[in-house]
């Protein structure tokens, strides 16, 4: 159990730091053990410097900054310990139009490995769809669905 | 490996027959605030085994079944299948398609089904935990979620490695 | 103080079930108070019910649905006790455009009584303002700004 | 009783002088993620007198005041002015125009004035405490704040309505 944090840590620490560029298109981050001699009870911590700014405690950071980090943080756990499919909840809800593209290109990327289901509101994050679910509240307090495939096939559930 | 299917029967608000077919790739789920989207994300964990009802945004069994409207009766039970696609024999059993279910009533009581055979609860864990989705916090990635990972003690952040491992 | 605290909680109360109404377009809410035969301590309830939908724990709303109630609540207590500006950072990030709708009406309402500074990313709240200002971050790490008034013009500053 | 100006100089991401001028009724701020939209938030609860730097976003002194980059140098203080109209006579000061200013140094020395005068950080909340604007926590409602409001404990909560009284 021990072990495999360590593995999984050595892994992630990598690719969070080429994630987070990858997002932030520049700037830097990584992360840090807090007691790299005791891997069984070290913490972790993180490091972040998005482009043109200097590096300062993870606090300072803005709303949509903080979201971009936090995921570029668990995609990397994600690429360490690949899982056959993963649900994400509005992660992109905090971020504007340039970060929001930055995050649909590596979505699309990792989803050569990885099925992803998105629930979003973002037009970018949705044109990377390639099937789409309308989901609304019925009169009788029931959700209605209705699905839309790419080739725009419309059928009502 | 992929999710296939997503079956719903009376799970929060998805009162009537529901069914989600998925493709390999990215599907989006949208609509207005409230109408349902986040209780599919309830529906994934809960199938999977959720045991912490605060995570699943509610405080025993009976707040996963559709609760009923003034213009709706509230139902008895719930049910909710999950149908993967298992060529690459990602859940070490020796089916090509696997479903794993759940259902629950008004008394509290859960049950759990593997291929639409009734299993216990450690059943479900075990064949998970084989497959890597035992404790991984990460196959849903809820709203707020994302954020807390940077609001968390080092220590505590630790766990988010621990899980996945 | 204490006296202070029913006065402003009578009215608050009074005006968070009329504020409610009004951002959901129906349903119900009001607040409680936990201890009533203790002002002192008592702690403060809500009981929030969105339109065609049974009344359940808060814990069980939507995000969108979370978000509104909070705002019907800190503008019934600042109905309650008036502030001659406000400041509002993003609280209508997570709300969809008919929620978005109805959450400006109130705010012209209110911006009859208070000045508010909005800080938003969504186009129908940036319609209901009189100047934009828009942030953003130069080469150097430094916020430039560039004023908008209504009549279309454009200030550099 | 409005707030016609805010002039920050060396305020985090402001490091030049920037002079907004507001109206009556509704002023949007707008821009992309990390532009310093917050940070003018922050500004405004800094000016009104605010002592806990967590919720400045910050741990010291030192936080409030332009950092630097590779591309200019840090700076060694930081101000901000904030004038009110006060023609309404809100605030309980005999002037129609008041301006109330915070410095502060990289050594940690804040220092407090009104309309141009160096008074003590007492003065200032004395100030605004007689305007109604001393402890109200809701001059600024920050991101994820109102959120918060809902997740507090009935206990918790009641300081929202106290704190405005
Ligand atoms: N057991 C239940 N029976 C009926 N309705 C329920 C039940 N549990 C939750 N709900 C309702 O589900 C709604 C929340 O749905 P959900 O969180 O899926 O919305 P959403 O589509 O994610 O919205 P948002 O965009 O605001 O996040 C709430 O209005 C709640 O009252
Ligand atoms: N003292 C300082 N010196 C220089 N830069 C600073 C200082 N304090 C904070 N910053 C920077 O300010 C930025 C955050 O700005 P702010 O929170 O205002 O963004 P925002 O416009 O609100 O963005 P969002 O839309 O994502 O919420 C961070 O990148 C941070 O590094
Ligand atoms: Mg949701
Ligand atoms: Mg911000």
């Amino acid at each position: 159990m021990k072990e495999e944090f360590q593995s999984v840590f050595v892994i992630a620490a990598q690719e969070f730091s080429r994630y987070f560029e990858t997002l932030f298109g520049g700037g830097q981050a990584r992360l840090t053990l807090t007691d790299p001699d005791h891997p069984a009870t070290t913490g972790v911590d993180i490091i972040a410097r998005p482009p043109g700014k200097r590096q300062q405690s993870l606090a300072l950071l803005s709303g949509g900054e903080r979201a971009l980090t936090a995921t570029a943080l668990l995609f990397a756990v994600l690429k360490a310990r690949p899982l056959p499919f993963c649900l994400l909840d509005e992660v992109d809800a905090m971020l504007d139009e340039a970060n929001v593209g930055r995050f649909r290109v590596l979505l699309e990327e990792f989803a050569k490995q990885t099925q992803f289901i998105v629930i979003t509101h973002n037009r970018q994050t949705i044109e990377a769809a390639d099937t789409i679910y309308g989901i609304s509240m019925g009169e009788q307090g029931v959700s209605n669905v209705i699905s839309l495939r790419l080739e725009g096939e419309k059928v009502s559930r | 490996m992929y999710l296939k299917r997503l079956e719903l029967r009376g799970f929060k608000t998805f009162a009537t027959y529901t069914d989600f077919l998925f493709d390999e790739g990215i599907t989006a789920i949208v609509g207005p605030n409230g109408s349902g989207k986040s209780n599919i994300a309830d529906a994934v964990r809960w199938v999977l085994g959720e045991q912490s009802y605060s995570v699943l945004r509610g405080k025993r069994t009976e707040d996963m079944i559709f609760a009923g409207t003034r213009r709706r009766p509230q139902m008895g039970m719930v049910e909710a299948i999950m149908t993967f696609d298992n060529t690459s024999h990602w859940l070490p059993i020796d089916f090509s398609e696997v479903t794993i279910g759940r259902r629950a009533y008004r008394s509290g009581e859960n049950r759990y089904l593997i291929n639409g055979s009734r299993v216990r609860l450690r059943d479900v864990v075990e064949l998970l935990g084989k497959a890597g989705l035992g404790h991984h916090g990460l196959v849903t990635i809820g709203q707020g979620v994302a954020d807390a990972a940077l609001s968390l003690r080092p220590d505590e952040r630790r766990v988010l490695f621990e899980e996945a491992a």
